[in-house]
């Protein structure tokens, strides 16, 4: 997958960080310090569709110049997760327990096209 | 997106940086709370001492190496309850775990392990008899619900398996479990003499949240 640079324009993925402390909840969240709420923009031309991340091998560049010219038989195409990974978090309950759990599918690692 | 066709991310990037923040993180705050199952974050009363914590996390990884997680897969959830300290004699000792409504709940407990640090005062062995004790049904008593006799050697952590004691708890309604400790004659219960913060009793119960039950309808 692609991060986003300063002007990214194509499916990529964008890195958010929600500091625990600024935002008044490292009291009752032990660890971590944050959550990297990442997240996917960008367009999906037709001719990109269904690769994860942009092409990068000489048979995806074939590949996409015949999908070009046969745009009308391709569908739309949407920029969405192609990997995550679970936010394992210790924190307070409302008892005061504390917790540790894992909380699946919550961090984006890496975005494509459907 | 084809003109006018409704892209949340196409609106977000149509924001100031700063509204963008702030809708993130209003986002991600809900996103956290809701997988939690939390209206809203807890407000914290009765904070751990971190070398308490530190401490069980310790025990709970030397137990269970793969407590950690850090597979990637999504591991059941860890649940450490530290206890209040109720009545005592000079033979005896009583501990309060207060489970939450959590856990109490809608949850399968897996597994539920006592932990107990030995300081032992004297160079002999000393025979400890450990007592779960649970509400009977009135609520006004509290009847044995097992008890276990262990014979301490030495200064140091000792575990006890209270799955089933925790079970029939939550089966009850109860969220409270009380351990009482008790030794034979005036030894100074062997679990007190000397106790720093890091060596305060604790239980850790593995709980896996239980799925609704599919109703097979015919």
């Amino acid at each position: 997958g692609i991060d986003c640079s300063g002007d990214s324009r194509m499916c990529c993925r964008k890195e958010f960080f929600v500091d625990f402390k600024e935002i008044g909840w490292e009291d009752w969240i032990i660890q971590p310090e944050g959550y990297h709420m990442n997240y996917c923009a960008g367009l999906c031309p037709l001719h990109v569709a269904g690769i994860p991340g942009l092409a990068s091998s000489f048979h995806t560049a074939v590949l996409n110049l015949i999908k070009a010219n046969n745009a009308d038989a391709a569908v739309d195409s949407c920029c969405v997760p192609t990997q995550r990974r679970p936010l394992s978090l210790l924190y307070y309950d409302r008892d005061s327990n504390i917790v540790k759990t894992d909380i699946p599918d919550m961090i984006v690692d890496s975005c494509g096209c459907t | 997106a084809p003109k006018g066709v409704w892209c949340p991310a196409c609106r977000l990037a149509a924001l100031t940086p700063t509204t963008q923040r702030d809708v993130l993180t209003a986002l991600a705050k809900q996103s956290i709370l809701s997988k939690l199952r939390l209206q809203d974050r807890p407000n914290i009363t009765q904070p751990t001492s971190r070398g308490a914590l530190l401490t069980a996390l310790r025990r709970i990884r030397a137990q269970r190496p793969d407590a950690a997680g850090s597979s990637g897969m999504p591991r059941d959830g860890v649940c450490f309850r530290f206890c209040a300290t109720g009545s005592s004699t000079s033979r005896s000792v009583r501990l309060h775990f207060r489970f939450s409504r959590e856990l109490a709940g809608n949850t399968e407990i897996l597994q539920a392990t006592l932990y107990l640090f030995w300081a032992v005062p004297g160079p002999r062995t000393c025979p400890v008899t450990v007592r779960l004790l649970q509400p009977d049904p009135t609520g006004l008593n509290v009847t044995t619900a097992s008890e276990t006799r262990l014979e301490v050697q030495r200064a140091g952590w000792a575990t006890l398996d209270v799955s089933q004691a925790v079970r029939s708890l939550f089966g009850q309604g109860s969220q409270r479990l009380t351990v009482e400790l008790e030794v034979p004659e005036d030894l100074g219960s062997p679990l007190l003499a000397g106790r720093s913060d890091s060596h305060w009793p604790f239980v850790a119960a593995q709980a896996r949240a239980r799925t609704p039950h599919r109703v097979q309808r015919r």
